[in-house]
């Protein structure tokens, strides 16, 4: 699931 | 979170505190390419911009602050505190070669056509070819402190455990960021030929590593 508003990793 | 993600931020965090430590403690950035870490600083900065307008975890935040803070203290050490020992000739890798395509590409493949995942996509390209000026500095030297080689071993260590996270999370979550990963793959592969030389010289000789 890909989230355009972040992202979780660094 | 995974084992494999959680040690490839602790090893990228080592490797950014070793290099800032080494300019530090010795008053020196000899052997430092000044442009490989104003590279990462712009990747630090391009894509923690999110830190703006989405919040993760409370990991996630320090962690992104922190990569910024180290970032900028060790360019401001490289090129104002300790300037008189920055070897700008040696450092003569041409970045422009790095920062058009990279720019370009960004623009050409990204996930959203919008102004902070433009951003975020050239950190991603940007990151895995920001290392190439020190690289190259150290090939065009023939030497490098072996300070310097274990904060290279550590940089490559991480992105290494991030191949291993995303096969885990590929697996686990479904998860699969294939801009990440493929730049993630470039990134270690230009690695590997040091990984070599790290293991055959630095760790069983002593001193510097020097090349043939």
């Amino acid at each position: 699931e890909y989230d355009v508003y972040g992202h979780d990793e660094l | 979170m995974n084992i494999f993600r959680l040690s490839g931020d602790v090893c990228h965090l080592v490797a950014i505190i070793i290099l800032f430590l080494k300019i530090w403690r010795s008053k020196s950035c000899a052997g430092i390419s000044g442009k490989s870490q104003l590279l990462f600083a712009l990747v630090f900065t391009t894509r923690y911009l999110d830190l703006f307008t989405a919040f993760i975890s409370i990991y996630n935040t320090v962690m992104k602050v922190v990569f910024l803070v180290l970032a900028y203290a060790t360019v401001s050490l490289i090129y104002f505190r300790f300037r008189k020992s920055y070897d700008s000739e040696s450092d003569s890798f041409r970045v422009e070669f790095l920062l058009v395509p990279v720019a370009g590409l960004s623009f050409l493949e990204n996930y959203s056509f919008t102004p902070l995942e433009i951003l975020w996509t050239f950190s991603i390209y940007l990151e895995s070819v920001a290392i190439l000026p020190q690289l190259f500095m150290i090939t065009k030297t023939g030497e490098a402190e072996s300070i310097t080689t274990h904060y290279l071993f550590f940089l490559g260590l991480y992105r290494t455990l991030y191949l291993a996270n995303w096969v885990w999370r590929y697996h686990e979550e479904g998860f699969f960021d294939q801009i990440a990963v493929v730049s993630g793959v470039v990134q270690t592969i230009f690695y590997c030929d040091f990984f070599y030389l790290y293991f055959t010289r630095v760790l069983r000789g002593s001193g510097k590593m020097t090349l043939p």
